[in-house]
C-alpha cells in the first residue's frame, strides 16, 4: 500500500457516495446513465469473487464488499426506486458494443485461461470502457449537473491515482501488471477531454456545458 | 513453475 493507491481507493469510494448522496437527496437519478451503472456493478461482480477464494487484507475485502454493495444500491435506486425519474431516452449507448469485445478480449489475452483469471480480466477491460454510456449521454444532452460532474471527476482520478501507484510499484517492488496498466491508461485517457471541461469550466462555478 | 497471478489491488 502506497500513498498513490490508497487515494485512488478513497478517491473511488468518494466518488460512489458522491452518486448514492445525489440520486437520494435530490430523489432523482435524471442525468445518470443506468447503463454505466449496471456495467460498473458487472465489473465488481466478476472482479471480486474472489472474496470467497483469496484472502488479501482487511481493508481489501472491507472494500470490495462496500464496492459491490454501493454499486447494487446504485442500480436499484435507478432501475427500482426512483426509475421514473431515469432518464431513458438520453441513455442510448449501445452496450453491446463494449461487452463483445471485452469478452473476446479476455478471452484472447489474459494471464491464465481459467474461469476466475478470465472473470477478473473480462472486469478489467469492461471497467476501462464502461464509463462511456455516460460520458455519450452528458455530450448528447451537452450538460452536466455540477454533481455529476464532481462523480465524474472523481472516479476518473480514482485510475489516473492508480497509474501512479503502477509507477511506484514498478520501481519500488519490481511489481507490474500489464493487462490492468494497458486498461487503467485506456480507461484515463477516456476522461482526459472531461477533466479539461471540468477544470477549465466546473472550478471555476460554471456549469459543464459542451460547445454546441 | 508459474506463480500465481497476485491480485492484491481493487
Amino acid at each position: 500500500m502506497n500513498v498513490f493507491r490508497l487515494a485512488g481507493d478513497l478517491a473511488h469510494v468518494f466518488a460512489i457516495i458522491i452518486l448514492l448522496l445525489k440520486i437520494w437527496k435530490t430523489r432523482s437519478c435524471a442525468g445518470i446513465s443506468g447503463k454505466s451503472q449496471v456495467l460498473f456493478a458487472l465489473v465488481y461482480l466478476t472482479r471480486y469473487l474472489d472474496l470467497f477464494t483469496t484472502y488479501v487484507s482487511l481493508y481489501n475485502s472491507v472494500m470490495k464488499v462496500i464496492f459491490l454493495a454501493s454499486s447494487g444500491a446504485t442500480v436499484y435506486l435507478m432501475y427500482v426506486k426512483f426509475k421514473a425519474t431515469y432518464d431513458h431516452n438520453h441513455d442510448s449507448f449501445r452496450v453491446e458494443f463494449l461487452l463483445v469485445p471485452c469478452v473476446l478480449l479476455s478471452l484472447l489475452i489474459n494471464h491464465d485461461f481459467t474461469v476466475m483469471e478470465v472473470l477478473w480480466t473480462f472486469s478489467i477491460y469492461l471497467e476501462s470502457v464502461a464509463i462511456l454510456p455516460q460520458l455519450f449521454m452528458v455530450s448528447k444532452t451537452g450538460e452536466a449537473e455540477s454533481i455529476t460532474s464532481h462523480y465524474l471527476f472523481a472516479l476518473g482520478s480514482y485510475r489516473a491515482l492508480y497509474l501512479l501507484n503502477w509507477i511506484y510499484r514498478y520501481f519500488v517492488e519490481s511489481h507490474y501488471d500489464l493487462i490492468a496498466i494497458f486498461a487503467g491508461v485506456v480507461q484515463t485517457i477516456l476522461y482526459c477531454d472531461f477533466f479539461y471541461l471540468y477544470i477549465t469550466k466546473v472550478l471555476k462555478g460554471k456549469r459543464l456545458q459542451l460547445p454546441a | 513453475c508459474k506463480e500465481p497471478h497476485i491480485k492484491d489491488e481493487l
